[in-house]
């Protein structure tokens, strides 16, 4: 559906804005490694669509090394406090809308891996 | 800024490319004009440029909007999650959910244009895909728009430095431009389009 002005947008639109497939992700808040929660395992699909997880086989509801490993890179390229811990800032972030292409492809990312090289040349 | 592995790009015979939209759509000149826009961002800051063709078969590039599985293998999601995907060049396929609430703004520039909201510009997300087409991949610059991800109701359409930085590191910079330092009106441009 198109909008051609904002003043055409029903106000459901604004009492639903927080309705999206990833809003179930805020409830992991504080999960640290070690820990099994259901819904992890979806957390860790949405890792491997964008490239952050590239092992094969069925995701688990277990917080483990692959997941910690995944926040950090997800951490460090979206310029949040690397900590591989799902804090709030994190999930917030993981809950946004945004594109469909990965940010990894291949396991190799250079959102900020690349800047850094970049720099260091100059 | 960052590329997709290999670095893949238009080849060098190839500055001006074609861009059709799926007829299934029935898309509005209204829609259209949002695209032939965003194409006109990158061939400021760079030697392409764009045209927009009626026949997908002939044309480089082809948008559509689709829902759910689509046949490449990367199905839409709903609402919000994931808003759009586009290939690496030269494969010119741009994709976006045709379950979202879009909008269309006409021209303004402001970063944030409603309160939170799930209805999202439509001209930032064609932006960024454009970006994809042309062989950027995702940049951590918050401020760019090749940045993955945007809020409901955030407007986004300006390359950054960033941007132009990337994609004149892969074609250059348009040689009756100023590489994009200071921008020149769009309307004194002719970049081709449809509009």
């Amino acid at each position: 559906k198109f909008y051609t002005n904002v003043s055409s947008i029903p106000p459901l639109q604004f009492l639903n804005a927080t309705q999206n497939a990833w809003e179930t992700f805020s409830k992991l808040a504080g999960c640290h490694i070690g820990e099994n929660i259901n819904g992890l395992s979806k957390l860790k699909q949405y890792f491997r669509r964008f490239g952050y997880i590239t092992t094969t086989g069925n995701c688990t509801d277990d917080f483990d090394d692959v997941l910690q490993s995944a926040i950090n890179t997800y951490q460090k390229n979206f310029n949040l406090k690397v900590t591989g811990k799902l804090d709030s800032s994190t999930l917030r972030q993981i809950v946004k809308p945004r594109c469909g292409n990965p940010d990894l492809i291949d396991g190799v990312s250079e959102m900020n891996g690349g800047k850094i090289l970049r720099t260091t040349e100059k | 800024y960052s590329f997709f592995p290999g670095k893949p790009r238009w080849p060098k015979r190839k500055r001006d490319l074609t861009y059709a939209f799926a007829p299934q759509n029935n898309l509005t000149d209204e829609v259209k004009r949002v695209f032939s826009r965003a194409f006109t961002r990158w061939a400021e800051v760079t030697p392409l440029n764009f045209t927009r063709s009626e026949s997908i078969l002939r044309a480089d590039i082809v948008i559509g909007f689709f829902s759910g599985e689509h046949g490449d293998g990367e199905p839409f999601d709903g609402a919000m999650g994931t808003l759009a995907h586009a290939s690496s060049p030269p494969t010119g396929m741009l994709h976006l959910d045709g379950d979202e609430d879009w909008l269309i703004s006409n021209g303004e520039i402001s970063r944030r244009i409603l309160p939170v909201t799930t209805v999202v510009d439509l001209e930032s997300v064609a932006v960024h895909e454009i970006g994809h087409l042309l062989g950027l991949g995702h940049s951590s610059v918050e401020d760019a728009i090749m940045f993955p991800a945007i809020s409901g109701g955030d407007r986004k359409v300006e390359l950054a430095k960033d941007d132009i930085e990337g994609i004149q590191h892969l074609y250059g910079g348009n040689p009756n431009g100023d590489g994009g330092g200071s921008k020149p009106s769009r309307e004194s441009q002719s970049t081709g389009g449809d509009s």
